[in-house]
C-alpha cells in the first residue's frame, strides 16, 4: 500500500514511521503508544499547529484529512492533551509519570503554566532529585547544577536568591523516604503549577480580556492579572451544556437562576478546541467516577508490586 | 462551506447516558 513519512516528536525522543495513506488518527497514535510502551494512553494525543492554533489529531479521521501540512515528514508531537485530577493516584505507569513530568517541566520553564516562584524552586529541587538521586555534599559539588535549566526566566532574576534556595532545600527537604522522595513525585509538578489547565483567551462581550481555563474539573474564568484564582468556576456536574456558533461560545448552567456565560473567541478554530477538551475532559472525569477498568486494576497491581 | 460552525455538547445528557 502507498504510505507516507510522519515524523513523531515526544518530550524525549523523535521517530519516523511509514504511515499508510488510509490510516486514521487512531491507528497512527495506537502504533506511537505501542512503539513507546504506553498503556495509560487516555491522557495523550498527536498535536499539531496550524496557524498559531494547536490542534489535536482526530482518532476517527484519516490522517491526512487533517489540517496539516502535507510536506513530508509529516509531523506531530505527542503530547498529554489532558492531565488528571490526582496526579499521584492516576498517572500509574513510569513512563506516563515521565512524560507528564517532563512536560509540565517544560511548560513551567516556558511560563507556558504560571508557577509561584517558591513552587517553582520546590520543583526544581524535585527535578534534581529525581535527574541525581539524594543529595551526597561529597559528590554534588558547588556549581554541579549551573548547566541544569530549572527555573523560568522570571523567576531567575538576579535579585531572587534562588540559587541559595535549592542549595537549602536539597540536604534539608530532600532525603529519603521524607517529603515527596519515591513514587508519584514527579507528576506532582501538575498539581503544584496550574492543575494542568489550557488556557485560551475569550473576550467577553464588552472586550474586557479574560482566560478560559478547561481542566479535570470545569471551566473556569480568570482575569488575565490572576491566573492562579478563577474569578468565576463552573464545575462539571453544574454545566447543562456548552456549545458555540462561529465565535460565539456559551456556557449553560444546570441551575436556571445563574445567569447563562457568553464570550467571544478570536477565532471559530479556538472555540473547536476548547469544545474538544470539554468533552475529553468531561469524559475522564465520568470515568474516574466508574470503577477502574480491568487493565487499570492490573496496571495498579503491578505498580503497587 | 465544509466547516462546521456550531457545536454542542449536553454535559448532563452525557452523565444521563453514562448512567444508563
Amino acid at each position: 500500500p502507498k504510505t507516507f513519512t510522519v515524523r513523531i516528536v515526544t518530550m524525549d525522543a523523535e521517530m519516523e514511521f511509514n504511515c499508510e495513506m488510509k490510516w486514521k488518527g487512531k491507528d497512527l497514535f495506537d502504533l506511537v503508544c505501542r512503539t513507546l510502551g504506553l498503556r495509560e494512553t487516555w491522557f495523550f494525543g498527536l498535536q499539531y499547529t496550524i496557524k498559531d492554533t494547536v490542534a489535536w489529531l482526530k482518532t476517527d479521521k484519516k490522517v491526512l484529512d487533517h489540517d496539516v501540512s502535507k510536506e513530508e515528514p509529516v509531523t506531530f508531537h505527542f503530547l498529554a492533551k489532558f492531565y488528571p485530577e490526582n496526579a499521584e493516584e492516576e498517572l500509574v505507569q513510569e513512563i506516563t509519570q515521565h512524560l507528564f513530568f517532563l512536560q509540565v517541566k517544560k511548560q513551567i520553564l516556558d511560563e507556558k503554566i504560571y508557577c509561584p516562584p517558591e513552587a517553582s524552586v520546590l520543583l526544581a529541587s524535585y527535578a534534581v532529585q529525581a535527574k541525581y538521586g539524594d543529595y551526597d555534599p561529597s559528590v554534588h559539588k558547588r556549581g554541579f547544577l549551573a548547566q541544569e535549566e530549572l527555573l523560568p526566566k522570571r523567576v531567575r532574576h538576579p535579585m531572587f536568591p534562588v540559587w541559595g534556595g535549592i542549595a537549602t532545600e536539597g540536604p534539608e527537604g530532600i532525603t529519603e523516604g521524607r517529603g515527596p522522595a519515591g513514587r508519584g513525585r514527579k507528576p506532582r509538578a501538575s498539581a503544584a503549577a496550574d492543575g494542568g489547565r489550557s488556557l485560551s483567551n475569550p473576550q467577553n462581550k464588552k472586550g474586557t480580556e479574560l482566560l478560559l481555563g478547561v481542566d479535570a474539573l470545569g471551566l473556569h474564568i480568570y482575569d488575565p492579572e490572576n491566573r492562579l484564582t478563577p474569578k468565576i468556576s463552573f464545575p462539571w456536574n453544574e454545566i447543562r451544556n456548552i456549545s458555540y456558533s462561529d465565535k460565539e461560545f456559551t456556557i449553560k448552567p444546570l441551575d436556571k437562576k445563574i445567569d447563562v456565560f457568553k464570550f467571544n473567541s478570536s477565532k471559530l478554530r479556538v472555540n473547536k478546541l476548547i469544545l474538544q477538551l470539554c468533552i475529553g475532559n468531561h469524559d475522564l472525569f465520568m470515568r474516574r467516577r466508574k470503577a477502574d477498568s480491568l487493565e487499570v486494576q492490573q496496571m495498579k497491581a503491578q505498580a503497587r508490586e | 462551506w465544509h466547516q462546521r460552525r456550531r457545536g454542542n455538547y449536553g454535559v448532563q445528557a452525557a452523565w444521563r447516558r453514562l448512567r444508563r
